[in-house]
């Protein structure tokens, strides 16, 4: 048996014994690659089952797994889905398996890998996934659910941050209810932070007498980059470039915002409760110049207002009490509820109504599926398409696993928003309330990023209707390093009171050196960022394909890139071998999950990169005559004032 | 800070100097009949040097009461103001807003240039010194072109000068220190003794400047500029003067 500190033993009842659990994650410039790695004994005098069960972020991509049992390794790649199903069906691995499962929590789903174990044999099972951090309400949030499920003699958990742009904080908050207060430790420098959480085995007992780990959770870190000096950064190395957009210091633009509730009969009970609660909330947190209105829908549709009013105190105390009195019961009427809100928008803008400069919402927040009027979900999306202004945008959220998710977010992301899938429990109220908080505050309308050389190319999208404060834009794409030295970005958008043209230079090595000088950081990181960024909006805009042929390229697409980055996603499956390769195991993802997750709040749609709008005409300095006479060089009176700093 | 008057028809250049203290705004440009005015606020070296303080341009606001716009300045950051809406930049960009008539394009840590419609523009120039300089601070400098179409009652430090005063220099002869020739200079009513020296305009050579040789008119101008210079403080960065 393997002892820990003070000879105590840390086998548990079946005798198995947890080594090592290590995690290692990097996150360079919002490119993170995570590690998990485990080493067990099993020191039974019999066989016995060992799962490896790790949570992975959805909308994370495996990109390596491997396994060594008693010295046989096995080892992973990546092939198209019914490949990999068929090299399994031809050498099944005995006595092991692997998979992904998708969990019924929104925002995570298990690795599961389970072998059985002959008496002494040891394992080590390793598995590597790489995300996105997108930016949420003003900061990034890195978590890493810790699950060894017993004690560990050596546990550690390392996150080495890089981040150019400089980081303005950096936390980790208490998720152990004060079990670990003290153990996690962090190292922070301006562009680089370590954080490490290691806790000796007596730490991590629930109790001083526990046989139980305490280590059931998630670690998370929290930070923002510095955004006072620069509106955006512009990183280019490698032959690809990512550009990250978030300008502080706007003014908000109003905003005419419609809320559209369910108050169908299955919204009845703590689902209205909470919503009630959370659109009391969000109502208070309008701002003096937003026009608001409610419109609320069973089988039928009512209107608290039937035009949008000026979000004043009495507007609003007298809609919350509205809200209220509401009683959910009936059918749902999904089609007429929107048509009936967009009605509402749509006279207020004919009747000039509406500031020339407002950002104008829908948000749906809806439980269950239409069950009176219009049934067919592509004919309410279709109607939805047809009367809906392009100024408008849509945001859906759907409560709880009943509703049609699909049709939500295709929904949203055709009329310039997003949808997400919240609980219906005691946490709705504060869901709903953080993803409001998301759309908020808009700073920006009408974005377009623009490289004007002609060497750029494969750029994601770059043309957004809203840039919401709190959150960030990332474009990227790639440029030939034999023929650019340079990439030069142009970005356009309105903000409240201006057009905003704003032109960024970058060089190619402004990196290199920077990059180099840390061997935690990424080299990748710009390729994989761009390939992360790709591959999620292909595949959103493979579900919004209305025509066969286009779904197929598509598709071809993101399998080419799936295999050529080596990840595993809706159309890949991960083989994992023995090195004879007569033992085989599937980690095939499940079927592609629409609530997941591109992670970003933005659904924008792509443009050249070199059409720059017709209204911006970067006109150079005017030329303002030098009127120098020629005059005899002569002590300058008074006192010369030239500044030098180069000689100071 | 110092002024620097080309004046196209007598093809002359005449400076001066304004002397006031850290805090002070001074009123640059002053046209209520268009609409527009132009403040400069002082700030102070970070300590004296021989026993003076030196005094910058560290803010300067334009106002541009047809548009509602104000646009503010500073060695840090380029606000612009519409009613009660602000965008911000920091001098780390290299942008444009447009609002309108208005529209504000700033080089990164070098220049931004104001224009209202094609018919008038202004420069501000950004000088930044080493951080860790004991005394010098950063600070900016204005450049406003004489075909800008002001009304005919526009005033200012700067202002009054868009309608060109007729002046004569004449009687040229060694000064006190024979390397600085003086002169008398008619204008205005009054005459003057003015110095022969080189200013400096920094728009092609931000860290040396271009050398402008002019006539330099001594006390803060007085007798070359309308008043005393104390006349030309105002309240506030979006000032008009008011008399």
């Amino acid at each position: 048996s393997v002892s820990g500190e003070s000879g105590e033993m840390l086998e548990d009842d079946d005798k198995i014994t947890l080594y090592s659990y290590k995690v290692q994650s990097t996150i360079t410039s919002r490119s993170a690659n995570t590690m998990i790695q485990s080493k067990v004994v099993n020191n039974s005098p019999l066989p016995q089952n060992v799962v490896f069960d790790v949570q992975i972020p959805k909308g994370a991509f495996i990109s390596n797994f491997s396994m060594t049992v008693d010295g046989t390794t096995f080892t992973s790649s990546i092939k198209e889905r019914t490949v990999g199903r068929a090299l399994y069906s031809q050498a099944r691995a005995k006595g092991k398996t692997a998979g992904l499962v998708r969990s019924r929590a929104l925002d995570m789903e298990n690795f599961k890998t389970e072998i059985n174990m002959l008496p002494g044999a040891k394992v080590q099972f390793e598995l590597h996934y790489q995300e996105m951090k997108w930016r949420r309400l003003g900061a990034y949030e890195h978590r890493l659910h810790l699950q060894p499920g017993r004690l560990a003699k050596h546990l550690e958990v390392d996150v080495w941050i890089i981040e150019p742009q400089g980081m303005r904080f950096l936390h980790v908050p208490d998720t152990f209810e004060g079990h670990f207060d003290g153990v996690p430790v962090v190292s922070k420098g301006n562009q680089k932070a370590h954080v490490s959480f290691k806790p000796t085995v007596a730490q991590q007992r629930k109790c001083s007498t526990c046989s139980e780990t305490a280590v059931e959770g998630e670690l998370v870190v929290m930070y923002d980059v510095n955004r006072e000096v620069k509106a955006g950064e512009l990183e280019v190395f490698n032959g690809y470039f990512v550009h990250f957009f978030a300008p502080d210091n706007l003014d908000p633009i109003p905003k005419n915002i419609l809320f559209v509730i369910d108050v169908s009969g299955s919204m009845w009970g703590i689902k209205m409760k909470q919503t009630v609660e959370a659109m009391k909330t969000i109502l208070d947190d309008l701002r003096a110049e937003d026009q608001f209105s409610v419109v609320d829908f069973n089988h039928n549709v009512r209107t608290w207002r039937n035009d949008l009013v000026s979000a004043t105190k009495t507007q609003i105390s007298d809609a919350k009490k509205y809200i209220e009195k509401i009683q959910p019961n009936g059918g749902t009427n999904i089609n007429e509820a929107l048509l009936r809100a967009i009605f509402i928008l749509n006279e207020a803008s004919n009747l000039g109504l509406l500031d020339p400069n407002s950002v104008s919402l829908i948000i749906l927040v809806s439980d269950g599926d239409p069950t009176v009027g219009e049934l067919k979900l592509s004919k309410i999306q279709k109607n939805v398409k047809q009367n809906i202004r392009d100024n408008i945008s849509l945001f859906s959220l759907g409560i709880g696993f009943d509703v049609d998710y699909d049709f939500l977010k295709r929904l949203s992301n055709e009329n310039r928003g997003i949808a997400q899938r919240i609980y219906g429990n005691q946490d709705t109220s504060s869901q709903l309330k953080k993803f409001y908080n998301q759309v908020s505050t808009p700073l920006l309308r009408n974005v377009q990023f623009n490289y004007p050389h002609s060497s750029v190319t494969d750029v994601t999208q770059n043309n957004f209707h809203n840039y919401f404060g709190g959150s960030e834009i990332v474009v990227a794409g790639k440029f030939d390093p034999a023929k650019l030295d340079q990439i030069a970005s142009i970005v356009t958008a309105t903000s409240a009171n201006a057009e905003l043209v704003l032109e960024t230079l970058a060089q190619m090595d402004d990196l290199e050196t920077f990059l180099l000088r840390d061997k935690h950081a990424d080299p990748d990181f710009t390729k994989k960022l761009w390939a992360y960024l790709t591959i999620n909006q292909l595949l959103a805009e493979r579900s919004l394909a209305t025509t066969a042929a286009t779904k197929r390229k598509i598709t071809k697409t993101i399998l080419q890139m799936s295999l050529e980055h080596h990840i595993v996603t809706p159309l890949t499956a991960m083989v994992i071998e023995n090195e004879a390769g007569d033992e085989r195991m599937l980690a095939d993802s499940p079927p592609q999950d629409p609530s997941c997750c591109s992670g970003t709040l933005y659904y924008g749609s792509k443009v050249a990169p070199d059409s720059i709008p017709s209204w911006v005409n970067p006109s150079p300095t005017p030329a303002v005559p030098l009127h120098l006479k020629a005059a005899p060089v002569m002590e300058a009176t008074p006192p010369p004032h030239v500044i030098r700093v180069e000689n100071d | 800070p110092h002024f620097i008057i080309y004046l196209p028809k007598s093809q002359k250049n005449v400076c001066f100097n304004i002397d006031s203290e850290p805090g002070k705004i001074l009123n640059l440009v002053s046209d209520p009949e268009s609409g527009i005015s132009v403040n400069g606020q002082l700030i102070g070296g970070k300590k004296p040097k021989n026993g003076k303080l030196s005094t910058y341009f560290g803010k300067l606001g334009f106002y541009f009461q047809s548009e509602d716009v104000k646009v503010e300045i500073s060695t840090e950051t380029i606000t612009l103001s519409r009613g009660s809406r602000t965008s911000i930049l920091s001098w780390s960009d290299t942008a444009h807003l447009i609002n309108q008539r208005v529209r504000v394009s700033l080089k990164k840590e070098k220049t931004v240039t104001i224009t209202l419609d094609k018919e008038m523009s202004f420069s501000v120039l950004l000088h930044r010194v080493w951080k860790k300089h004991p005394i010098n601070v950063d600070f900016l400098g204005i450049y406003i072109p004489p075909t800008n179409k002001f009304s005919p009652h526009v005033h200012g430090l700067i202002g009054q000068f868009m309608h060109e005063p007729k002046i004569r220099i004449f009687n040229e002869r060694p000064g006190k220190n024979l390397e600085k020739p003086e002169a008398s200079l008619e204008v205005k009513g009054h005459t003057l003794t003015v110095t022969r020296g080189l200013q400096k305009d920094y728009r092609t050579d931000i860290v040396f400047g271009t050398d402008v040789a002019c006539w330099f008119v001594h006390n803060s101008g007085k007798g070359f500029i309308d008043r005393h210079y104390k006349d030309y403080l105002v309240p506030q960065l979006y000032s008009f003067l008011k008399w």
